[in-house]
């Protein structure tokens, strides 16, 4: 696709492809093309090689417009609830997000707020374990409120810096599952003023254009701050969140590239839109 | 809807008489459009499209539909068709016991989908066993017992301190001592580009002769099923899918993707977390899901 092409529909149509194939969405795609073909017309841009990087500037630009760091409490801890549908990574970033802020020297304390699924308060415990962070949980079938209430008393009175609770993962078209969620949100705000001070969404980077869907319900729900995206490691190119953060404007705080504690990085929207045409 | 946008292409078709390359190829547009929204992989749209337009073009419009339900019908018809049409159950062994290996990426639903399958079989009579084949993940062996434990079925394991192919090949011992005749092979998820792992599967499958592979993907995977897909088929050789979180509402363009490289039937569908919550799959429902 690089050197010396003739900027014709061929050319474009491959174009279209790399970006389809990313999982960009079709429609943010067309959308995009027709502002580069446009572009490309203004500028009389008769290179290939200069339509690249309009390209990855199209692209940062949609993903910048975003902050990128976490809010932190002013004073007493700073409350970080994860959520997701399922199997997309939820317990194994906040692992490896309480391993990071651990290493900075901070107190870190875990909510095992998923009472529901089979070993699950068991996987995160094994966790706070290898972090060497603490860990609230009551037995399987709690009701996640309630273990919620109970870490965000703990955090106050242990004097932590941060909470993280990790939360069953959930289908956003379960209506009774996400008045769930917005139960667990409330409660933290009403024990802790303008905490939660992060909602993270956990998407998995294999996923395709139901992301979007995903992202919608969720911030409807409980006005999400973040975005991790994990299992970018594998083939997956996540353009998903070009759609997000178009739409939605949920900037993408952090990447999981690994199965282990540390494999965790802020997410760095250059890098990102790199990896994008690789 | 698709037909609706569909009926407002074929809205200036006056009468009945012949789908026209013209119309076909609008209508098309539309059709690649929804493929694409539901996730299935863009060459294998391409490729899809081009087949319906030789089908269609020059075809008579039946009486009792419009141009628009016509195309309709023909895309549905073509989509049911590469998706079903083969033994999508999972065949007992000549010689029992019948050994199933679970594979697929991270998080996909496998050891859910092994408790599925071992509370389908045991109430159909059979005498199930789950091989916690996991080493790796915290909790793995915890979380495939305490799922043996609400389907009422043996768990057998090793703890973490053997390999996965060793536990898989003492399985069948302890299976056959214990009358067990199905064998579900629970392992841990793995990236296709995970050369070590993928190894793993294979050295399992050389030990243990499994009789099911299956492969079990997630109904909302984008464009990478393909790529996923093909690896673990072109190098373990998949006998069978399971599609999973199938009641969430991704359109799930994967299932088209993963037919179309790999060839492989669609076995069972997930459609919730309880472990009843599995059906099998019905080609011509995916179909009419897929094109929305
Ligand atoms: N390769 C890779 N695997 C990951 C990554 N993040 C999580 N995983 C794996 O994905 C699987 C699911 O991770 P979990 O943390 O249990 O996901 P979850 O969202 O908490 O799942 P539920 O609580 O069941 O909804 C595990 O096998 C993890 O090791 C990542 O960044 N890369
Ligand atoms: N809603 C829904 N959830 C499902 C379905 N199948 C599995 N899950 C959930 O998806 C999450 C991941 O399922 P697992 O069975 O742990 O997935 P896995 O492939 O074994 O994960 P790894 O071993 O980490 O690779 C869990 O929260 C399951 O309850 C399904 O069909 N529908
Ligand atoms: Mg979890
Ligand atoms: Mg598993």
């Amino acid at each position: 696709l690089v050197r010396g092409r003739k900027l014709d529909d061929e050319f474009y149509e491959e174009l279209e492809d790399i970006l389809i194939q990313a999982d960009m969405g079709i429609d943010t795609v067309m959308e995009m093309v027709e502002e580069i073909k446009e572009e490309a017309r203004v500028k009389k841009i008769g290179e290939s090689e200069e339509i690249f990087p309009i390209v990855q500037e199209k692209i940062e630009e949609i993903l910048l417009e975003q902050g990128g760091g976490l809010n932190w409490a002013e004073e007493g801890p700073t409350i970080i609830m994860v959520v997701g549908v399922n199997g997309v990574g939820k317990t194994t970033s906040i692992a490896k997000l309480a391993y990071q802020f651990k290493k900075e020297g901070k107190k870190v304390l875990l909510a095992a707020a998923d009472t529901f699924r089979a070993a699950a308060i068991d996987q995160l415990e094994l966790w706070a374990q290898h972090a060497g962070v603490q860990i609230i949980k009551h037995q399987e079938g709690a009701d996640p409120a309630a273990v919620t209430y109970d870490a965000v008393k703990a955090a106050v009175s242990r004097d932590v810096d941060v909470l993280m609770v990790d939360t069953a993962g959930r289908f956003h078209n379960r209506k009774n599952l996400m008045e769930e969620v917005g139960k667990i949100k409330r409660v933290i705000d009403r024990e802790l003023p303008n905490a939660p001070h992060e909602i993270l969404l956990v998407l998995d980077a294999t996923t395709g254009q139901n992301a979007v869907s995903q992202a919608r319900s969720f911030n409807e729900m409980l006005d999400l701050t973040g975005i991790v995206l994990a299992k970018l490691d594998g083939t997956a190119k996540g353009g998903i969140v070009v759609s997000i953060s178009k739409e939605l404007n949920i900037p993408v705080k952090y990447i999981g590239l690994g199965e282990g504690m540390e494999d965790l990085q802020k997410f760095d929207s250059r890098e990102f839109v790199e990896a994008l045409f690789e | 809807s698709l037909t609706d946008k569909l009926q407002s292409i074929f809205r200036n078709l006056k009468g009945k008489g012949k789908l026209s390359e013209k119309d076909v190829k609008a209508a098309l547009r539309e059709v690649r459009l929804a493929l694409l929204e539901a996730d299935v992989n863009y060459k294998i749209v391409r490729d899809f499209i081009k087949k319906i337009q030789e089908k269609a073009i020059g075809q008579e419009v039946f009486e009792s539909l419009t141009p628009a339900q016509q195309v309709i019908k023909i895309v549905n018809n073509e989509l049911s068709e590469l998706m079903g049409g083969t033994q999508s159950k999972i065949e007992m062994a000549q010689d029992p016991p019948t050994i199933i290996l679970m594979a697929g990426l991270q998080g996909s639903g496998k050891t859910t989908t092994a408790g599925k399958l071992a509370k389908n079989f045991k109430s159909s009579g059979r005498s199930p066993l789950l091989v916690a084949g996991d080493v790796y993940r915290p909790a793995a062996i915890k979380q495939l017992q305490v799922v043996g434990e609400r389907v009422g079925v043996p768990v057998f394991n090793m703890g973490t301190a053997k390999t996965p192919p060793e536990i898989a090949l003492a399985s069948i011992g302890h299976a056959k001592s214990n009358n067990n005749d199905v064998i579900l092979i629970d392992t841990a998820g793995r990236l296709h580009i995970d050369e070590d792992l993928m190894e793993e599967l294979q050295e399992i499958k050389k030990v243990v002769g499994p009789h099911e592979i299956l492969l079990v993907v997630d109904a909302m995977t984008g464009q990478d099923a393909v790529n996923v897909a093909k690896a673990f088929n072109d190098e373990l050789g998949i006998t069978g899918v399971v599609l999973t979180k199938l009641d969430g509402d991704a359109r799930g363009g994967a299932a088209l993707s993963v037919r179309a490289v790999t060839g492989r039937p669609i076995k069972y569908v997930g459609l919730g977390e309880k472990l009843d919550a599995l059906e099998v799959f019905h080609p011509d429902r995916m179909a009419s899901r897929i094109l929305g």
